[in-house]
């Protein structure tokens, strides 16, 4: 399972 | 989410509500820099896509179609609107802005999480956020009477800048595997270049007199 990235950033 | 990010969104979010708030109420932009406002149309354009690909959050979808519609909006005003557009100071607001495009375009090819679409996109959005601010800063370095409100502007996207960094290193030690480079570089960069803006703006709030920058 990968990890949520940076991208659930604004 | 920590409280960092959410105070770093909330003061993003009041930036932006306090340039339509100027662009609506007193029908002015004059001071504000339409360079760097369609830099930041760009910006989040090229951000945002994966509004089609990826759900995160309702809150993150909301925020992205806010910060997207006010970006291409305000650009829209500055253009188009027939009051809006003639208080706009275009002499003055000379910075060669796409210049700043096609290095942060080569810069994303090279260096990005992996080459798809998606992520150089992504790269691309973040090196150019972080120069995108330049023409607005040299405009108000231009302006010899820099107002309330554009003041306000500047400091509340410097201070949203600033708290997302406090927001990475708390990230960095609470969570697992959260290293993100291109971000934080790119973002500390940004955060650097208001670092002098930063420093008038106390001054002048210390001392109790009007904002002005040396030429």
């Amino acid at each position: 399972q990968e990890k949520p990235r940076s991208h659930d950033e604004l | 989410m920590n409280i960092f990010r959410l105070a770093g969104d909330m003061t993003h979010l009041f930036s932006v509500l306090v340039l339509l708030l100027k662009i609506h109420t007193i029908k002015s932009c004059a001071g504000i820099s339409l360079k760097t406002q369609e830099l930041y149309a760009i910006v989040f354009t090229t951000r945002y896509l994966d509004l089609f690909t990826t759900y995160i959050s309702l809150y993150n979808t909301i925020m992205k179609l806010i910060f997207l519609g006010s970006s291409i909006s305000i650009v829209w005003y500055m253009r188009h609107h027939k009051v809006v557009r003639r208080s706009y100071d275009k002499d003055q607001d000379t910075f060669r802005h796409y210049l700043l495009m096609l290095p942060c375009l080569l810069l994303a090819l090279l260096i990005n999480e992996k080459f798809t679409f998606l992520e150089v996109m992504w790269a691309f959005s973040l090196y150019l956020e972080a120069v995108a601010i330049l023409p607005q800063l040299v405009l108000l370095q231009r302006t010899r009477n820099i107002d309330n409100l554009t003041g306000q502007y500047v400091l509340l996207l410097g201070a949203y800048r600033a708290l997302y960094v406090l927001n990475w290193i708390y990230r960095y030690f609470t969570e697992e595997n959260y290293v993100h480079w291109i971000t934080w570089v790119s973002g500390i960069v940004q955060t650097l270049l208001y670092a002098d803006f930063f420093y008038y703006y106390f001054q002048s709030w210390k001392n109790n007199v009007k904002l002005q920058l040396p030429a």
